[in-house]
């Protein structure tokens, strides 16, 4: 497909594109992205960070960007830069605290707008923070982009881990193989007397991992730090030693 | 249009239409839908719950009925019946386990069928539960149906209150009033020593809803009873004193 072709020759000097995906909203699939994205850099990677969350963009916020714009030369958009990772998301695009109020036709343009018209330059790594649901936004770049893999997100909850599944047969029908599934929110230990609450109930993680054959890349426990370093703006990359970045 | 035509002749016996919304997912936005529904029929009104959320329906989950299947009687949906609820989901419209992999105008065509295809008699209540995100099925929610107000659903986290903003401002465009915001997740108490924890940071909650002039409909604590009722298909209805059921 043209689009197909002109995506090819755009991310050209990208070696690979790693999509992070969870089909269900708010089981911390964006914070999971931008952490990845921060270790990864700080393995030496060159790397970006696309935001393809049209409807709900949280990397400017994530990275403490929300206030800034890119820059536009010759009429590409110039990636961000945070904590050594280029960040580029639709959230730019509308003004700040506007809903993009968008059918489908109009939000696979403006993805394609991001996609075609950032400038990267070289990169290792391309991570792509994307949307909930299996809608337009995930049929495009499912599409137009040659995927490395598929980061899958998900809670230990029973609930969650339905739409894990249905995310793993999304990317089996376009062939895009799954790196792994990352477990978030594991347990919340409290800091007044040790306790380790399951909060979202036993994990069927490594159930649903041994069924679909998949590797566990790591399990993130429910940390309060993390809320709120990520309304500060800074990435907490699991400083605490992170499961994601080993796995890399 | 012609929707918002045969949609109000379709639901001309439905007194008043409450859309449960928030922009961002993983919220709650489901289980307070659900439990606003529960709380509703348990006070004696009739009361039906459509499941919109055609990317991501947990309706049936949270009731357990998820192996069942609606009747179908004159090519029209006949609802199941849960707690006194009449509930009706695109859920039902796929194979178990499958995604909706669906572009912008397939995914309204599902929306319309199931919303005028449902035979849900007289109704003293019709609760919404709204999917994440301002795309194809609000939008066409909002043109199709008279609504008589939006709920809006938020955990009390900084990140979380800019996508509540977004969709205060998309109802306003559409003129649908803000019957209030509920507020989910507030605090978890740990049950080894009381310690209150408010997980999602300080509430901005209560600014926000002096910013828009709106009421604080109620706070439902973190409770992993909430949990382990909703994977068990048992909508808890917050027995222990609903702070929404209250509300209406
Ligand atoms: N491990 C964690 N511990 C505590 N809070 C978390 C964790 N991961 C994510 N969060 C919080 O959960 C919420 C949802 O995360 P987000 O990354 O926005 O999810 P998604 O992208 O899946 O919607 C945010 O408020 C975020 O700060
Ligand atoms: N007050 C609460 N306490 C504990 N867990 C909750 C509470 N409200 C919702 N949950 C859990 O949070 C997750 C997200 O809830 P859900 O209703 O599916 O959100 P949404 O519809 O906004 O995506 C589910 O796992 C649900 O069981
Ligand atoms: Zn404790």
């Amino acid at each position: 497909s043209p689009l197909a072709e002109q995506a090819a020759e755009t991310l050209r000097d990208v070696r690979s594109i790693i999509a992070v995906s969870s089909c269900k909203g708010g089981v911390g699939k964006s914070t999971v992205a931008a952490n990845l994205a921060v270790s990864l850099a700080r393995s030496g990677a060159a790397v970006g960070l696309l935001d393809a969350d049209i409807y709900g963009p949280s990397q400017p916020t994530l990275f403490g960007l929300a206030e800034k714009k890119p820059w536009v030369e010759d009429q590409r958009f110039v990636p961000l830069e945070g904590c050594g990772v280029r960040m580029m998301s639709a959230g730019y695009l509308f003004p700040p605290g506007e809903a993009a109020v968008l059918r489908g036709p109009m939000v696979s343009n403006v993805l394609q707008q991001i996609l075609l018209k950032t400038r990267w330059g070289g990169l290792d790594y391309l991570v792509l923070d994307m949307p909930p649901g299996t809608g337009d936004i995930q049929i495009t770049v499912c599409q137009a982009l040659r995927l490395t893999g598929a980061v899958i997100v998900s809670t230990p909850q029973k609930i969650s881990l339905l739409d894990v599944g249905k995310g793993i047969a999304m990317f089996d029908k376009v062939k895009v193989p799954i790196l792994g599934i990352v477990e978030n929110m594991s347990e919340f230990i409290c800091d007044g007397c040790d306790k380790h609450h399951a909060i979202f109930g036993p994990s069927g993680v490594p159930r649903l991992a041994e069924i679909y054959g998949i590797p566990v890349l790591g399990r993130i426990p429910f940390s309060p730090r993390i809320v709120t370093e990520s309304d500060r703006g800074r990435p907490p990359a699991f400083a605490d030693g992170t499961p994601e970045g080993a796995a890399y």
